[in-house]
């Protein structure tokens, strides 16, 4: 695991909850909103599960600490999206908040009902990027979920010692957390690989 | 942004001039891996700071580190990702100090 310059986080005090909001006017419209939130919500989870950080999403979305939203090309930020695969998305480090996906992707929820060659799973990269807005930079681990890569058509969604010693070092552990929770869940995934 | 695209470098290393390597050093800058290009640098010759470039790459990804354009290396570059620079960054694994 590696962290931005200066190893920023999000500076609150315990216990420290942080907001997230949905753009109105950048969101993609093959994919209901609901089905958007609930995948961002298991995403969200994940980290929570692993460090005494909770968030909880909210509608105002200036207001928001964790802003969320669909771009296409050059939307503003001087990190211009580059159309279909390339870069996926991108997010600002401790406390920016901007989360970027990039909307000339095909993102999926499920392999089994699209079946593009080029599509690309929402989950996997949510997680991914909420690790950037958490503090985590790129991991050289390839099975970890901040490491900078993801093939269309796969899935990279659980938490990996890598990426759970990086983002503990920021904010110490959730006090439900067990390593043995995270073994078992590595074991399972390895004897189904 | 296919492999096919990008066969033309294979196994290319310092010295080589290969045309459209310039877009390649593009690529490297995007991701933090060589300074921004004053107006010589960024040709289609693989220099010594290119090489440099393509070992940080390497050891960043976890590739083998063999400073040349190889098919492992190509493939990362193909590879979709995560717009965020991996190098700007201080900290990666563990440092161990002498006591």
């Amino acid at each position: 695991f590696s962290y931005f310059y200066g190893k920023p986080r999000w500076g609150r005090q315990a216990p420290v909850m942080l907001t997230y909001a949905f753009s109105q006017n950048n969101m993609i419209d093959y994919i209901s909103l609901n089905d958007i939130k609930k995948v961002f919500k298991r995403a969200f989870s994940r980290w929570a599960q692993v460090i005494p950080v909770s968030f909880k999403e909210i509608e105002d979305y200036p207001s928001a600490d964790i802003r969320i939203g669909f771009y296409y090309r050059d939307h503003g930020d001087g990190q211009p999206f580059d159309g279909v695969l390339g870069v996926l998305a991108h997010a600002f480090s401790p406390e920016n908040g901007r989360f970027h996906l990039d909307a000339s992707e095909t993102w999926a929820l499920d392999f089994e009902t699209v079946k593009s060659r080029v599509a690309v799973d929402l989950e996997s990269v949510a997680t991914h990027e909420i690790g950037h807005v958490l503090g985590l930079a790129h991991s050289s681990v390839k099975e970890a979920v901040m490491y900078p890569s993801l093939s269309p058509r796969s899935k990279k969604v659980d938490l990996k010692i890598d990426d759970v010693n990086g983002v503990q070092a920021l904010y110490g552990s959730n006090p439900n957390f067990t390593f043995s929770s995270l073994l078992a869940s590595e074991n399972s995934f390895n004897k189904g690989s | 942004t296919t492999w096919h695209g990008f066969t033309r470098f294979l196994d290319a290393g310092k010295g080589s001039q290969v045309s459209g390597m310039s877009e390649l050093k593009e690529y490297f800058n995007r991701f933090g891996y060589l300074p921004i290009p004053d107006e010589n640098n960024f040709t289609d010759i693989f220099d010594k700071q290119f090489e440099s470039a393509v070992i940080a790459y390497q050891t960043n990804l976890g590739l083998p580190v063999t400073g040349l354009l190889d098919s492992d290396t190509i493939s990362m570059i193909v590879s979709p990702r995560c717009g965020v620079s991996d190098t700007k960054t201080h900290g990666t694994t563990f440092q161990a100090t002498k006591h």
